[in-house]
């Protein structure tokens, strides 16, 4: 379940947009416990200039970045623009039955995405 | 020859997750056990992203570390007793034993990589039903690792424990001494029980035997990555 990309395409400025992971969805609601989902989210958006900067409160911008879009800006066609990736991920854990009736309690690092950045 | 048909999307979060299989069919509901609520609690997204990776309590969270138990780890298992059959030696009431009980645990969904950081048995006794009141002093429980034949006589005797009240469940370390400290986790295990009364001709039942099992896996747990200057 996914936040719609907004109308031109290319998702607006880089930012972290909502997807939720049901696992019902997948046919997994009998054997897992908690939680019924998690918001996993993703990032998407533009890194061209004002946007590859640093917002107020967001992460901070990487020097190459901010050259790469200065470049874009200037000579388009020399080098691509910067990737709008995961800048602050968080951790989940999931409780549930394993194919040997055990209970099974499983943390996984970097599940979440807290925040996109322009790398 | 064709390329393996890419993952459909079970598949990719399964090897997301890490998970060798996929549920066979629904799982044999159980009550879940209180204390894996507790620990689920514990991390809950929910809970530790209000403090983003904080606990209820306030304290820090540290990624592939099980808080509540004080043990590096990112998987704990609760696996419940396979349960064989009772042995009971020689004519009871004659000499005057107790009961016997061997426990099976089957620890074949840990996979080689996983390291183990805690192995506790946990078991549940009621008093079988005695006229006199409950006697007054200290059970003495022994554990062994138990042959794989049935009926084959225990092993070398593991742990000697007193057991100060057959109301509250016991708990009994096992890591470094049901299998060899640092080594994988065995494929099942099985151990000797024996309680032996305060007092002659008092005897008492196992309710229930389980094994919580804390492993690492360190394909899962990079360290903390540096903070950036």
């Amino acid at each position: 379940e996914a936040e719609p990309t907004s109308g031109d395409g290319l998702g607006g400025v880089c930012r972290a947009r909502r997807l939720y992971v049901s696992f019902r969805e997948v046919g997994w609601h009998r054997w897992v416990i908690a939680p019924r989902g998690f918001l996993a989210n993703y990032c998407q958006g533009q890194c061209t200039l004002p946007a590859a900067l640093p917002g107020p409160g967001g992460p901070p911008a990487l020097n190459h970045a901010v050259l790469r879009a200065l470049m874009h800006a200037a000579a388009p066609g020399a080098a691509g623009l910067p990737c709008c990736v995961p800048a602050r991920l968080s951790p989940i854990s999931v409780l549930f039955f394993d194919n040997s009736d055990n209970v099974v309690l499983r943390h996984y690092e970097d599940m979440v995405v807290d925040e996109c950045g322009c790398r | 020859t064709r390329a393996p048909a890419p993952p459909g999307p079970a598949a990719a979060l399964l090897q997301a997750l890490g998970l060798r299989d996929g549920p066979r069919g629904a799982p044999t509901l159980r009550p879940v056990p209180p204390v894996m609520w507790r620990l689920f609690r514990h991390r809950d997204p929910q809970e530790t992203r209000a403090g983003w990776r904080r606990t209820p309590s306030g304290a820090t969270l540290r990624p592939c570390h099980v808080e509540e138990l004080g043990v590096a780890g990112n998987i704990v298992r609760h696996i419940p007793d396979r349960g064989a059959p009772t042995r009971i030696p020689e004519p009871v009431s004659a000499l005057g034993l107790c009961p016997e009980w061997t426990v099976v645990f089957d620890l074949s969904a840990v996979e080689p990589a996983e390291r183990p950081t805690l192995a506790r048995l946990e078991l549940r006794f009621a008093e079988v039903g005695t006229e006199a009141a409950a006697p007054s002093g200290r059970w003495e429980l022994s554990v062994a690792l138990a042959g794989e034949e049935a009926g084959a006589g225990p092993g070398p005797v593991l742990l000697h424990q007193e057991v100060p009240a057959l109301e509250l469940p016991v708990r009994a370390e096992l890591l470094g001494i049901a299998w060899a400290p640092n080594a994988s986790a065995p494929r099942s295990l099985r151990l000797a029980l024996a309680l032996r009364p305060p007092a002659p001709a008092t005897c008492a039942r196992l309710a229930e035997a389980s094994l919580l099992l804390v492993t690492l896996d360190p394909r899962l747990c990079h360290p903390l990555a540096r903070p950036r200057r």
